[in-house]
């Protein structure tokens, strides 16, 4: 569940990058 | 190196830190490499004299790292008129610490039985970049939001023909380290993280466009002094 979680975050921070 | 077989830790080559003029005909050239985790300081010394020079020794001017010599100076038989030598030096970070401008500036005095010479040095910042730089995935997370934008530096690096995988293989070589991978539209986001030998983290997000050959990097430190010369590591360690 950490591993999904941190996945999931690392995902929202590329997007937030990218699209902020 | 083989398939599969991760690359060795850029070191650029040899230029002359004395010129024979300045050093009453010794002649040194050298650069820095990291080699299995040890930093080593190869150096070419050429007799440009016209007698034997003996009695070598070497020593450091305080710097920004504590860089200092591990051992003596190996220069175990006189070097004659027209002889060049090559010596390794290796060297630890446990010596008195200065703030240095530039920061990787290293100023170095070497002895011989003629006499003093002094000259500066700058060493590519990725010799200090540590084995274990590898930042676990939720404390980088943790510190990429707690670091305050302003502790943010944007570099590019234009003319880099490497795909993202490419690039991040190489960079791991110098102990720069990918912890996750994200493509948002078309584009590929590293997140990086890399330790300086002074217990230093630097967080990375190195941005890569299929086609575009200008990658962007973008450093978070708690010392952003050191991101000029990090920012300066990755572009020598992505284009050599």
């Amino acid at each position: 569940e950490l591993e999904d979680g941190l996945d999931e975050a690392f995902s929202r921070l590329a997007e937030s990058r990218t699209n902020p | 190196a083989g398939v599969g077989m991760p690359m060795g830790a850029y070191s650029p080559p040899k230029t002359v830190w004395l010129p024979a003029m300045k050093g009453k005909g010794l002649e040194i050239s050298g650069t820095f490499a990291r080699r299995a985790g040890v930093i080593q300081m190869e150096m070419t010394l050429t007799n440009k004299a016209m007698s034997v020079m003996t009695d070598f020794a070497i020593q450091f001017n305080r710097n920004s790292f504590g860089l200092a010599p591990a051992g003596p100076l190996q220069v175990l038989t006189p070097l004659s008129p027209n002889q060049s030598i090559e010596v390794t030096l290796p060297l630890n970070t446990v010596g008195p610490v200065m703030k240095m401008d530039p920061l990787n500036n290293l100023q170095v005095a070497v002895k011989n039985n003629i006499d003093v010479f002094y000259f500066s040095c700058q060493y590519p910042i990725s010799m200090l970049f540590v084995e274990d730089g590898k930042m676990e995935r939720q404390v980088f997370l943790a510190t990429w939001k707690d670091i305050s934008n302003d502790n943010e530096a944007q570099f590019q690096i234009k003319d880099c023909h490497l795909s993202s995988d490419a690039a991040s293989n190489k960079l791991q070589g110098s102990n720069i380290f990918t912890i996750a991978k994200r493509t948002v539209d078309g584009q590929d986001m590293l997140y990086q993280s890399t330790k300086l030998s002074n217990g230093i983290w630097v967080l990375a997000e190195l941005r890569v466009q299929t086609g575009n050959p200008t990658f962007t990097v973008c450093l978070k430190c708690r010392a952003p002094e050191v991101s000029q010369c990090v920012f300066q590591s990755y572009e020598a360690v992505l284009k050599n």
